[in-house]
């Protein structure tokens, strides 16, 4: 169920 | 330079346990404020911050900020050679090749000496929002662990679901279907054995059942586990520790 997201969608990446 | 004595190796070595499948390659960051990494995995979903405080260790001394590029698995090896009652002493220079590793025993009549070699590691930090969460969920660790691994065996994926009833853990696959309750509860006595939360609105997620069973090798760090999450943003899992702390973040899944 769902598509897996990743974290640079939520943090701020370098 | 840097030199940091810790009273139990053990500490250090379930650290490693609970991030070496996660993380490979890690920079150690040490300043006068302690030890820390901040590490995602390959496949940038989940993430690990680790501080070991300064004052977990006696002594303590950093003159200058360091960046250890430690291969964690080969970190691991080494650590493997210490007892969990050992004295353990790390210690590298300014511009270090090298990281010093001292094993003493208890009553001092074993002294062992590994040096490892450092790597250099080009590290993204990414920039972590303070976030005030949703709700705030503290549970006994080995019961989170329960939990994951038990569900893991329905699904691949939990909904975690927290409201003013309770938080719900639940599961759907091939076989069929599965799902735990926690009730808010008191343990005066045992602190550690209570579950707590504390909710400012209701929050369901879903999250990948692999990468939470993962997190909870840390269990052996802490009694109690907490999860922090707001709708649509990621999970924190975070067991503290006497002189720091072991957080791991996981991005949800999300509907197509």
């Amino acid at each position: 169920p769902g598509k897996q997201a990743t974290l640079g969608s939520f943090f701020a990446m370098p | 330079m840097l030199e940091a004595r810790l009273a139990q190796a053990a500490v250090l070595k379930k650290t490693l346990d609970a991030i070496k499948e996660l993380v490979t390659d890690a920079n150690f960051d040490c300043s006068d404020g302690g030890i820390s990494l901040q590490a995602m995995d390959n496949s940038h979903v989940a993430l690990v911050s680790l501080l070991l405080r300064a004052d977990g260790f006696e002594p303590y001394r950093c003159d200058r900020n360091l960046a250890l590029g430690i291969n964690l698995n080969s970190l691991s090896k080494v650590l493997r050679s210490a007892q969990n009652e050992d004295i353990i002493t790390l210690k590298a220079a300014d511009d270090p090749d090298n990281l010093s590793l001292t094993f003493e025993s208890q009553n001092q009549d074993r002294i062992s000496e590994y040096e490892m070699k450092l790597m250099d590691i080009d590290q993204e930090h990414l920039g972590i929002p303070e976030t005030a969460y949703a709700a705030v969920i503290t549970m006994p660790a080995a019961e989170f662990q329960r939990i994951c691994r038990d569900l893991s065996g329905i699904s691949e994926s939990v909904t975690i679901d927290a409201s003013k009833d309770g938080v719900k853990f639940a599961s759907a696959g091939d076989i069929g279907n599965g799902s735990v309750t926690l009730k808010q509860t008191h343990n005066p006595e045992e602190p550690a054995l209570s579950t707590s939360i504390e909710l400012s609105e209701s929050v369901t997620l879903t999250f990948s059942l692999k990468y939470l069973v993962n997190f909870t090798k840390a269990t052996p760090l802490a009694g109690a586990v907490t999860l922090q999450m707001s709708n649509d943003v990621p999970l924190l899992v975070e067991y503290k520790m006497e002189g720091g702390y072991l957080r791991y973040y996981l991005a949800p899944k999300i509907q197509d």
